[in-house]
């Protein structure tokens, strides 16, 4: 979106979103132009919500067909720059968070009389695969009404496109459902959404924009095989999704925070979720109830299947759960984890099943052990890497990064639920991406000394829905042929499953691959190695470390993208001063402050450069 | 579908027909000891030819059960669909895959054929005949092989199963049939003399597209008085 300084004299005559999707990896430019015609310079902010699992990676002004483009950085020497502007009293930013899904990207500059701007953001991500489809979310909010304003989507899916679809929430008539097209043959869907000047008007007369909203499209690709390798220049990635599995029982210990904090509408939408996710729960699995204030109480002294009766039971319990005192996390987690491992050990749940625990929690522990690390500790050596934790944490005022550290060390994941209406739902939803394993203890396994630089290649679960990507790069380009095993438990057998990969027919199938962007794969595999290292890193300690923040960076600034490690400077002319900004990609942070989007003068540096910088932290 | 039974003591084989309308589920292997038994469901072509002399058949799927392990394959042109009691898992011929589990294990190569051993005794091959999709005649269609039945009982019986325990048969007056590249011939088998005529069969174990000629004597009327009873007493009414 562009946001006008001053809205007469400025022209936006053109907004195009081009979002090219390769193999589930997006390519995805925003081109913003604008004129100024009025008689004195006019300042012009540049606006655009990305999602947060995406990677900046560049940003150019156009000013009068004069281009400046990015460059990426370590963060510390962007940063020196950003300080000495700091340290004079300014504060800049350009990313900062921005709802659930995404963080928002501004740059302002000043426009000289009569003089064109154009801005362009290009960002990159895989889409990842939940419930059975991709989602690609953007989010549209012009500030006015634009002459030219399109999206444009591409998609070049190898194993061709099973469905498409795109929704946007501001279509709410026909009018404006004919500026949407969406379509899709073999392997390329297309989606084009063009609204005329008249169509984005709020009403006949109105000069304001009814595009405000979230523009979501979805898809998903066939499926004739278990898995799908693709390699191109060396690279490869193995997709891996296999259907028509039965779901291997799960015995799931969900382990809730009743401390005072959750007093009132939390407490209530836990309550409706939990309801709801017993009405899911498969007779086959196993459950059982932890709730944790001060204290800790269970529902059961041992896991219970799930029976009509334990089901029709275990909601009256939830029905009567009643908040109170303060936060015991560390025995409360123990308690969960030793219930699991007791009956495991007792042989009290199938052979054949998994475990699964989910913690959901709004606030820091407060009693029993209370220090972060140490329940880290506890906790890693009680579940001994033999089954996941998830946690969930609710609304803001929380440790969220020791969550997050604790549940990827025990190779689960966090999830934010946010304090809106519908946390009940994404409570919900959270469960509905963990209650289906199809597989367990899932190795993909290379020839030996065929590979190198191998993404993460085990996994504890293969989920329903879900899908599981591996990347690499081959030690021998001019192999024949490539083979690739997925091992996993199923709910009755072992499976393993074989891909063979003919160069040659590879080759061809992927002839097309120049309708998008040649390199695809090993930016895929750039941004998942990175993403991967900087997952480890928050971990690790020391040489590790040290370790992986260096190949994180070295990936980072040889594919030029924002991450946490790396920033973007950008220089143009600017009132005949240097001009400092910095933006840090907000993360899921402690209590974050929020990054105050601006710019900062640099009377020190070269006349006429403004730089701004973009990072990821 | 044809059938072809190899006698290694003999270094020959004996093959036959059976004829009968698509639909029709046959019953090859019944073993009351070990619980397995094998079926198979009978397809014709693309252009049904009603005259029985001319049409031919072949199996389009196949049922093969444990029922000591509670455990079914089922075998389409298109997938195989593997239960354990209530559990479904489905794999498609496009899928290189091995399923093992205590005392099984299913193997199925991508777009060829499936590999299925009960323990070390029974190992059953399932080829799948792809043919051009635009033959306007021909369907896909499976083979069914049986590689080991060392593990299957005295009791076994079925079109196939029936041959699993040691029989004699004799041939003799070999003699020029009605196609002079065919001589035709006298076999005495399970106290039956029969006309049976010298032909070839094609074994697709090994090479799907081609196979390999495995000389027979070829006994007419859908195996009569080679197999016991009649063809008819092996028909069922499912495939499980």
């Amino acid at each position: 979106s562009l946001l006008l300084g001053a809205v007469d004299g400025i022209e936006v005559y053109s907004t195009k979103v081009n979002c090219k999707v390769t193999s589930r990896f997006a390519h995805n430019v925003v081109t913003t132009r604008a004129v100024n015609h009025a008689n004195t310079a006019k300042e012009v902010s540049f606006d655009v919500e990305l999602p947060k699992t995406a990677f900046i990676t560049n940003f150019t002004l156009t000013i009068d067909g004069v281009t400046y483009p990015g460059k990426v950085k370590e963060k510390e020497v962007a940063k020196k720059q950003y300080e000495k502007a700091v340290s004079q009293g300014k504060t800049a930013g350009l990313v900062k968070a921005s709802g659930r899904k995404l963080e928002k990207f501004t740059v302002s500059v000043n426009v000289a009389a009569g003089s064109k701007v154009t801005f362009e953001l290009t960002y990159e991500e895989l889409l990842k695969r939940h419930k059975g489809k991709y989602e690609m979310y953007l989010k549209v909010q012009p500030k006015q009404l634009v002459k030219h304003f399109e999206i444009t989507v591409d998609i070049f899916e190898p194993q061709g496109i099973s469905t498409l679809d795109a929704e946007a929430s501001f279509i709410t008539n026909d009018l404006l459902g004919s500026a949407l097209t969406k379509s899709f043959s073999g392997k390329k869907g297309h989606v084009s959404f063009k609204p005329s000047l008249n169509q984005q008007r709020s009403c006949p007369t109105c000069t304001d924009s009814l595009l405000k909203g979230d523009f979501i499209i979805t898809y998903d690709v066939n499926r004739e095989s278990p898995a799908n390798v693709q390699i191109v220049n060396g690279y490869f990635v193995h997709f891996f999704a296999p259907q028509g599995l039965p779901v291997v029982p799960k015995s799931v210990v969900f382990v809730i925070d009743v401390s005072g904090s959750m007093h009132g509408r939390k407490m209530e939408q836990t309550k409706d979720a939990l309801l709801k996710i017993l009405e899911d729960v498969k007779q086959d699995d196993y459950l059982n109830f932890i709730l944790f204030s001060g204290d800790v109480t269970t529902w059961k002294d041992s896991l219970v299947p799930a029976t009509p009766e334990n089901i029709q039971e275990a909601s009256k319990f939830v029905m009567d759960i009643q908040d109170r005192g303060m936060t015991n996390i560390n025995d409360a987690l123990l308690r969960g984890i030793s219930m699991l491992n007791k009956a495991r050990e007792e042989h009290t749940v199938p052979e054949r099943s998994t475990s699964i625990i989910i913690m959901l929690t709004d606030g820091d522990a407060n009693v029993g052990e209370s220090r972060p690390e140490k329940i880290q500790e506890n906790v890693r050596n009680a579940i001994g890497g033999k089954f996941p934790l998830y946690n969930l944490g609710f609304g803001n005022n929380l440790n969220y990064n020791f969550l997050e550290n604790m549940a990827l060390e025990n190779h689960g994941l966090a999830r934010r639920i946010y304090e809106d209406s519908d946390a009940n739902l994404q409570l919900q939803g959270f469960y509905e991406e963990v209650a289906n394993p199809l597989l367990t203890g899932v190795e993909v396994e290379y020839p030996q000394n065929a590979i190198l630089d191998l993404t993460q290649n085990s996994y504890q679960h293969f989920y329903d829905g879900s899908e599981i990507v591996v990347a690499g790069r081959l030690a021998d380009e001019d192999m024949n042929s490539f083979k690739a095993a997925v091992k996993g438990h199923g709910a009755i057998n072992d499976l393993t499953f074989t891909e063979e990969v003919d160069m040659k027919e590879m080759e061809k199938a992927l002839q097309e691959r120049d309708y998008i962007f040649g390199d695809y794969i090993e930016r895929l595999w750039a941004y998942l190695t990175i993403e991967q290292l900087l997952d480890k890193r928050k971990n690790a300690q020391g040489e590790e470390k040290e370790n992986l923040t260096a190949q994180a960076l070295e990936l980072s600034l040889k594919y030029h993208f924002v991450t946490p490690l790396t920033s973007m400077v950008v220089t143009k002319p600017e009132d005949n001063e240097n001009q400092t900004a910095i933006a840090n990609k907000p993360g899921e942070g402690t209590r974050r402050q929020g990054e105050v989007p601006g710019t900062v003068k640099d009377p020190e540096s070269q006349p006429l450069l403004c730089v701004f910088s973009v990072d990821g932290d | 579908p044809h059938f072809i039974i190899q006698i290694p003591e003999k270094d020959d084989a004996i093959c036959f027909n059976i004829d009968e309308d698509p639909g029709t589920v046959l019953r090859l292997i019944q073993d009351p000891v070990t619980g397995l038994t094998v079926n198979g469901q009978i397809i014709g072509e693309k252009t049904g030819r009603s005259d029985s002399q001319t049409r031919r058949t072949y199996f389009g799927k196949l049922g093969i059960a444990s029922a000591q392990m509670d455990f079914r394959i089922e075998v389409t042109r298109e997938n195989i669909t593997l239960w354990n009691g209530d559990s479904l898992s489905t794999f498609s011929w496009l899928d290189t895959v091995m399923v093992t589990q205590d005392g099984l294990s299913v193997m199925i190569n991508r777009k060829k054929n499936m590999v299925v051993s009960f323990g070390d005794g029974v190992t059953f091959v399932v080829v799948l005949h792809q043919v051009w999709k635009k033959e306007p005649a021909h369907h896909d269609f499976l083979g069914f092989y049986v590689v080991n039945s060392r593990g299957m009982s005295a009791q076994t019986h079925g079109l196939l199963g029936q041959f699993f325990h040691p029989f004699d048969f004799q041939v003799s007056d070999v003699h020029p049939g009605s196609d002079p590249t065919k001589p035709d011939a006298t076999m005495v088998v399970k106290n039956h003399q029969l006309t049976v005529t010298r032909g070839s069969q094609k074994d697709y174990r090994k090479d799907i597209s081609v196979g390999r000629n495995v000389a027979c004597w070829f006994v007419h009327n859908n195996g009569q008085g080679l197999i016991d009873g009649i063809h008819r007493d092996y028909i069922v009414p499912n495939l499980f």
